[in-house]
């Protein structure tokens, strides 16, 4: 979306650091 | 100390390369000195907090899932080569939390506690309505077809006389009506067909240790048994495993004794 001049932009999506992926599947 | 603003430990990616390495050192330190049981695959990072160290390195407060694979704690496979058991198959989950230290580039472990717990019934039937859940081990029928595989396979087996070590795992199989059981055994210094007392027997210095895979079958005019043993190469003998307060893991399974084999050892091939 375009910001409104002196309004702060959100850096694009957080990168949710965990947990993590999943390597086989999750019981 | 000069006051380290923010919460005194660095954040990082549960899949940041560094966060994997550490989990990878951790689950080896758990299949090298699992005893009993399975070995265990990482499955998820779950949470990872790396807090410095005085006077050097760094200290991963990390928390994994893992999974049950389908090779014996002491099968000298190597523990990537191990299968994860299928959901199918009812799988087992390991919860762990480890203290692992980085210093030099080298991941070494402080500490380790891991539980594990079986999949539930309901999402075994989601993926499979027929297959077997797990068995309690002390179900009597579960006691009777290892007997039962045991003694088949001591009757068969020209040399030592192999005693039972632990039941791994169970299932009661509803059609056709049979017991499936895997178990570990151990050779004594008793002769196979020449064994009166099993209770006389001692297992060996060097132990030689074996697993087996069976299922007795309910039949009209009785029953049958099929097992499958694969012996492992002996272990030398190994020193008293640590116990002055460093942190072993506390085992997925009841008990403890040594460490797996190296894992260059060449396996023995099935004895059926």
């Amino acid at each position: 979306g375009v910001g409104q001049p002196g309004v702060a932009v959100p850096a694009g999506p957080v990168v949710r650091p965990c947990p993590g992926r999943i390597r086989h599947f999750k019981i | 100390a000069p006051h380290i603003p923010g919460p005194g430990y660095r954040e990082l990616n549960c899949d940041d390369p560094e966060t994997e390495q550490a989990a990878l050192a951790a689950v080896d330190y758990i299949n090298s000195n699992l005893l009993r049981g399975y070995k265990h695959a990482l499955n998820q990072i779950d949470k990872v907090k790396v807090w410095p160290r005085r006077p050097t390195g760094e200290v991963f407060e990390i928390e994994i899932d893992t999974l049950e694979t389908t090779c014996y704690a002491l099968d000298p496979t190597p523990a990537a080569n191990c299968s994860v058991r299928k959901l199918e198959q009812h799988a087992v989950e390991g919860d762990c939390d480890f203290h692992v230290l980085k210093q030099d580039g080298q991941f070494s472990v402080l500490f380790a506690k891991c539980d594990s717990s079986p999949d539930s019934a309901e999402d075994v039937r989601k993926v499979c309505p027929d297959c077997p859940l797990l068995a309690p081990l002390n179900d009597s029928r579960v006691a009777h077809a290892v007997e039962a595989a045991l003694a088949a396979f001591n009757a068969r087996n020209n040399g030592s006389y192999y005693q039972l070590v632990e039941v791994a795992r169970a299932q009661i199989v509803p059609l056709p009506v049979s017991t499936y059981v895997e178990f570990a055994v151990a050779a004594t210094d008793c002769v196979a067909n020449e064994v009166t007392d099993p209770a006389n027997c001692n297992l060996l210095a060097e132990k030689q240790y074996g697993f087996c895979k069976s299922t007795l079958t309910q039949k009209v005019a009785g029953e049958d048994v099929a097992v499958t043993c694969t012996v492992f190469p002996t272990q030398p003998v190994l020193p008293q495993l640590l116990t002055d307060g460093t942190n072993v893991p506390t085992p997925m399974v009841a008990s403890a004794g040594p460490a797996s084999p190296p894992a260059a050892a060449v396996m023995v091939g099935p004895m059926v």
